[in-house]
């Protein structure tokens, strides 16, 4: 459901030029739950990007549900990002201004539900984190490892067959680590594909695959 | 070095209060190397946030080299923040428009050294973390991992004698956050006290002395 095929990722700095991917090769298959480690600026944050057509490539091709990605429109891409897709970014990338609940509705606004469904699926994408007595607080209000879980709920609310997590467990503790593992091999189990990058190797070994980058390239 | 006595923090959303700390005294001597553990959500943060003096508690004492904290002057509070603490914050909170270079000179601008020292001091710090060769970029133009290292050495560019980091290592693999809490040991073994919220057992495993919080009390 997933396809790289010599995919490269060039930053240009004046004079330099940063190899993020430097030609990378792999295949993930629907309903897979896979593991992407790799030391800190080895290019899976810009491989993640790449699949969930946030970016695209400096060279190669990027395959989503067999069809390829580079010469789509943009209202192609939008289709893939906000149907096809769930995205838990690194950083979170929550919206200041608005609560949890409101953040965590946004997805559905593209897909066009009407507001008390929206709000209903919300509750319940927050309550599946554990977070049902956080839904009033704006991002500036929570914790950490809570705004981490807002995060999660805004990725899963959509329904997604794709998830794809960009080190969804950074911020938590081991137990609360633990519940989103398990809230994620639920989804697995439900035929969801999970792609997740982590330096942790406990989450790691909720894995069924383990994929290692290394300067922009895949080790063996 | 570092006495909280009955300290509270409540933060009040509307009708209801969140006691993120609901009671806490410790003390933390000069020269110690001690990790804050919890489950998320639990004070950790706000904790450190009073220590560092980024935030004023709701009722009890704060005190930082025996003096209270409660009413003293803003300009008395910048000079603890400035000269006496380097803080390495959850989200890093880096200034987007500048590079990592200018970043990490910041905190000398407030200590009055001359541009070319300033410049000298915050490559060495860039260099000790392993960034020699992304000083020029900017924050967006960095991995997760690069983000944190560059406030981990904004954080220590003044040589203070507290070093504050929440959840330092929480977005380096294993070899990398290494790598930093050597750096860590380093600094304590010339004096200076370091405490570190943490929810890696290894990283714990470093530091002296475990604190644990749970529900804004810390557990015996
Ligand atoms: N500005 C605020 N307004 C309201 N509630 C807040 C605010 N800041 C923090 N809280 C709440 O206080 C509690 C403690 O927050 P804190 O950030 O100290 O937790 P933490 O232990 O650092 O968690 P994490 O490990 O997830 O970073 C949380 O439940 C959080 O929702
Ligand atoms: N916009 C950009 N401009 C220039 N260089 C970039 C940009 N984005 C990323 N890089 C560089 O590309 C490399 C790969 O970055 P990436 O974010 O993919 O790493 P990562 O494996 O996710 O690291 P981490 O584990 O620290 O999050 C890094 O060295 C980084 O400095
Ligand atoms: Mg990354
Ligand atoms: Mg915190």
């Amino acid at each position: 459901v997933i396809s790289l095929y010599d995919v490269r990722r060039y930053f240009v700095m004046g004079d330099f030029i940063v190899k993020a991917l430097n030609g990378v090769t792999v295949s993930i298959e629907r309903g897979e739950f896979t593991a992407i480690m790799g030391p800190s600026g080895s290019g899976k944050s810009t491989m993640m990007n790449l699949i969930g057509c946030l970016d695209t490539p400096t060279g190669g091709i990027v395959q989503i549900d067999g069809e390829g990605t580079v010469g789509m429109s943009e209202a192609e891409l939008a289709f893939i990002r906000n149907q096809k897709v769930g995205f838990v970014f690194q950083q979170f990338n929550l919206l200041g201004k608005i609560n949890a609940l409101e953040n965590v509705m946004t997805p559905l606004l593209y897909a066009g539900i009407g507001v008390r469904e929206r709000k209903e699926k919300a509750i319940a994408a927050l309550e599946r984190v554990g977070l049902g007595d956080r839904m009033k607080h704006r991002p500036n209000e929570l914790s950490g490892g809570q705004k981490q879980r807002v995060a999660i709920a805004r990725a899963l609310v959509n329904n997604p067959s794709i998830l794809l997590a960009d080190e969804p467990t950074g911020a938590l503790d081991s137990n609360t680590g633990r519940q989103i593992m398990e809230l994620f091999e639920e989804l697995n189990s439900e035929g969801r594909t999970v792609v997740l990058v982590t330096h942790d190797h406990d989450v790691a070994m909720h894995c069924r695959r383990q994929i290692r980058v290394r300067d922009g390239r895949l080790e063996e």
